[in-house]
């Protein structure tokens, strides 16, 4: 779920 | 960074720019569904509000703003220019787009990474993505003849979607990244291009024009 909030794509 | 996704963000893009070169060049925009780039404009700003509060990247920003740029001038072509507002098929573009909005509205208040306004609006501009192209399918299916720009264009907008799934896969064998709600949502939206990649790839193999049932 962390990555979710890393928004590193389009 | 893969090779995936930077294949994904250009054949993303060029989609644009084909649709743009079909719009400018024959001053038309007869079989695009305006239903459907009104929901993209839409997608993009609800997705890209980031812009604003986090760090801007060399890589992501500059197609966040061509993205957010190209698609609000498609929609204004398609709505203000005099030529081109002609050619628009209002009458065949029926497809009830504003059903579309709330539902993905209610499925980003309740399933998001975290509940705050950005990302409840990211996840909104996520599920919206992967049906906004059905109004453009809807009208497809009503053309006599679509056009090989057309044609061109919703294909290339079907494949950037696929090669993100194949970037989300290398993502996650190589660098253990984990997205359910772009994973899921991706794999909806690839799946409605389904039967337009099969018909697209037959026209294209026998050398024919290409047509939906």
């Amino acid at each position: 779920k962390e990555d979710d909030k890393k928004h590193d794509e389009l | 960074m893969n090779a995936f996704r930077l294949l994904a963000d250009l054949t993303h893009l060029l989609s644009i720019i084909i649709l743009l070169v079909k719009i400018r060049t024959t001053k038309s925009c007869a079989g695009i569904s305006l239903k459907t780039q009104d929901l993209y404009v839409l997608v993009f700003i609800s997705r890209y509000l980031d812009l604003f509060t986090r760090p801007l990247s060399l890589y992501n920003t500059p197609f966040k703003l061509v993205f957010l740029a190209t698609s609000i001038t498609i929609v204004y072509y398609m709505r203000y220019h005099k030529v081109v507002k002609q050619t628009y098929n209002k009458d065949s573009d029926t497809f009830k787009h504003y059903f579309l909005i709330l539902p993905c509205a209610v499925l980003a208040f309740f399933i998001n990474p975290k509940f705050t306004f950005i990302e409840v609006l990211w996840s909104f501009s996520i599920y919206l993505e992967a049906v906004a192209i059905l109004p453009q399918l809807v009208l497809l299916q009503s053309s006599s003849n679509i056009d090989n720009l057309t044609g061109n264009y919703v294909f290339m907008l079907g494949a950037y979607r696929a090669l993100y799934l194949l970037n989300w896969i290398y993502r996650f064998f190589a660098e253990d990244v984990v997205r359910w709600i772009p994973w899921i949502a991706g794999l909806v939206q690839t799946a409605l291009y389904a039967d337009f990649f099969y018909y697209y790839i037959k026209s294209w193999r026998n050398n024919e024009r290409l047509k939906l049932p």
